[in-house]
């Protein structure tokens, strides 16, 4: 939720 | 992943590897800023350092090898291969790296989601993604050449920001927990920046004449 978790985004 | 997320890295994927293929085609980047280029390898390179450390999935790690492979080859066109770099336009494309850089990497210092070195390259490449473009459109505001080829590469950079910005609204209702500001508010302001330089084109292409940008 926002935090630093895995950004699976490009 | 849904269709939004999907269309928009398949038309990101087809802006870079268009204008690869046509650079090593026509063997010339006339019109092209290589400061712009630069500037997107460096926000690749910054913001994958997960590539060995998290693997999310085969899509994620290939496309990330492609879009590191596609943007530092284009670079090594623009700047070695002795006839692409013949048609440069060098003299025209002067924006300096460093008054974009600097700026992002000072906003990532203190805007970011976790204070390590990982999150505050992450978010510096979302603050220079959004700004990168401003060296292609101060050379096309100088030059006055909007030919094919960079038409097509910023219409399709074009669509891919509306699209990810699909998909953020999609994933926002449809994903319980999902909120990025940075990656939001970055991305909106890139894209603002890409509806400006639309207006133009739209209209020159409107009224059949040359695109004229304002000073």
């Amino acid at each position: 939720s926002g935090g630093a978790d895995v950004k699976d985004e490009l | 992943m849904n269709i939004f997320r999907l269309a928009g890295d398949m038309t990101h994927l087809m802006s870079v590897l268009v204008l690869l293929l046509k650079i090593h085609t026509i063997k010339s980047c006339a019109g092209i800023s290589l400061k712009t280029q630069e500037l997107y390898a460096l926000v690749f390179a910054t913001r994958y350092l997960d590539i060995f450390t998290d693997f999310i999935s085969v899509y994620n790690t290939i496309m990330k090898l492609i879009f590191l492979g596609s943007s530092f080859s284009i670079v090594w066109y623009m700047r070695r291969h002795k006839l692409v770099r013949r048609s440069y336009d060098k003299e025209q494309d002067t924006f300096r790296h460093f008054f974009l850089v600097l700026p992002c990497l000072l906003l990532a210092l203190v805007m970011n989601e976790k204070f390590t070195f990982k999150e505050v390259m992450w978010a510096f490449s979302l603050y220079l993604e959004a700004v990168a473009i401003l060296p292609q459109l101060v050379l096309l505001q100088r030059t006055k050449n909007i030919d094919n080829l960079t038409g097509q590469y910023v219409f399709l950079l074009g669509a891919y920001r509306a699209f990810y910005i699909f998909n953020w609204i999609y994933r926002y209702f449809t994903e319980p927990h999902y909120v990025h500001w940075i990656t939001w508010i970055s991305g909106l302001v890139q894209t603002l920046l890409y509806a400006d330089f639309f207006y133009y084109y739209f209209n020159s292409w409107k009224n059949n004449v040359k695109l004229h940008l304002p000073a």
